[in-house]
């Protein structure tokens, strides 16, 4: 069973769209996936066309009301299910601040799945605040969805130093699996620059880093308009446009995943 | 005096590119123009090539240890000045939480500059967090940079009830003055459908919504790489590629808001 969460506190890298269409991609391949939206904007879930209503458990009544993961679960299809979210998960960073055990919520809610699923995938709000860190101690593996930009480069060291934290005090399984170099824009010299940069940057890891052991993934995700047309109709990349090259890439994708052996 | 938030709380749309490039862009033509960063990722600082270290005072001074904003400002040009940011300012929402004042720090640490700038523009997080409600009770205008997706179409609702919220208990004068069109693929369908749907959404607003009398740019601002290249050399679009379409299209941008009859 692996657990793996998209992260990465910059804005529109491809967070969502990576989570959902690499979960869609293991579960077509047979693999039993959930995915847990722990981002109050809940665009995974929109993304599956989920609207978590307020009479409907979602992953607000899971973190702040003790709701049973269990019993907050939609079936999207034979192998993919969905811990949804909602806009009132706002509130949650605040509610969630005042108890002592506020970061390891997330973990214990999930434990009880573990026998039920072959990957559980998480997706991520755009920052590092409580929720995220609630992924980061309930995972093993972080994948950082990454365009190949300036700007979103500069804030991978502070996404690692948060990562090392958490492994040195509630987590001491998590490391980085990859990086996913998204929306890449094949032909332009920032993409080639940032990818070699990042290449760089992970070769030279030391036994002690998070990220030692880290790769970049073979696969890119080319930038390709179909990627952001689905979530209009509720709908994944493979079964939007299952010829696209969103569809390539991110199968691509998922299958160079279960083909890295899983953590020990 | 025109005070001007970027504000969107979906990710990576153009509020750091729309903010530095229009607050440049003003400034060529004269007007004396403070750019706020109001962002732990500290992006506009990284835009312009400062590094806001721990020896400069920067906004994370002015909002928790009352140091006074014209103590934190850095000249960038002639006509542009720069309140700048530092990663540090991750810990100012749980610092600021604590106080009863907490939303109106900014505006009070501001007031002083009024008489000193023709604009002031102050970009956001992507989060309607307590950062965010700072800036929407120090501001007398919001525009909201918006990536014509399906995703970015989805967060306006919970924007504009947050941007109401404040007018009615902080901030009377408080609108909507525009949505401005960011990374625009000319051609898409989705570009033309987020488009249309925003204009109708705009054009059926009545008199007390705080979108009443918004408009929709005329100017698009397109995708255009160099646009992601100029920050990685800390220079504007005007200085990096000025017959790019991305300084024209921000210059354009520029122009319209100086056009715009600024509020009474
Ligand atoms: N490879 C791609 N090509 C084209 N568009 C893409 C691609 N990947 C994502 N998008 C679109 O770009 C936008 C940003 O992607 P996405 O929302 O997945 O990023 P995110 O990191 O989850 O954002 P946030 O930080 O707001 O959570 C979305 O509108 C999405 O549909
Ligand atoms: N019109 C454009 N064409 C091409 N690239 C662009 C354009 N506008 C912005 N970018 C690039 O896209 C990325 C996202 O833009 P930007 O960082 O300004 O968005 P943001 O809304 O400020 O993100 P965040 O939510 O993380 O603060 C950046 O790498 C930026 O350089
Ligand atoms: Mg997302
Ligand atoms: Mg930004």
């Amino acid at each position: 069973m692996r657990r793996i969460a998209m992260i990465n506190q910059k804005g529109g890298v491809g967070k969502t769209t990576t989570a959902v269409n690499v979960a869609a991609g293991l579960a077509r391949w047979g693999s039993r996936v959930l995915l847990v939206d722990l981002d109050p904007q809940a665009h995974t879930s929109m993304h599956l066309g989920i609207e978590a209503g307020p009479d409907e458990p979602g992953i607000y009544d899971v973190l702040v009301n003790g709701t049973a993961a269990g019993d907050a679960l939609r079936e999207v299809s034979d192998k993919l299910t969905v811990l949804a979210s909602h806009v009132d998960l706002v509130a949650a960073e605040s509610e969630l601040s005042q108890r002592p055990d506020r970061e390891l919520i997330l973990r214990r809610a999930l434990e009880p799945l573990f026998d039920r699923f072959d990957f559980i995938i998480i997706d991520c709000p755009p920052s590092l605040g409580t929720l995220t860190i609630n992924a980061l101690a309930a995972t093993e593996e972080v994948i950082i969805p990454l365009q190949p930009h300036f700007l979103a480069l500069q804030g991978l060291g502070m996404l690692l130093k948060t990562a090392s934290a958490v492994r040195g005090v509630l987590n001491p399984s998590l490391r980085i699996s990859g990086i996913a170099l998204c929306m890449y824009e094949k032909g332009t010299r920032l993409a080639q620059e940032v990818d070699n940069d990042v290449r760089q940057f992970i070769a030279s890891a030391s036994p002690d880093d998070v990220w030692y052991g880290a790769r970049v993934f073979d696969t890119t995700i080319r930038r390709n308009i179909k990627l952001a047309e689905c979530p209009s109709f509720g709908l994944t990349i493979f079964d939007y446009a299952p010829s696209s090259n969103g569809a390539e890439d991110y199968g691509g994708l998922a299958r160079e995943l279960l083909e890295m052996t899983s953590p020990a």
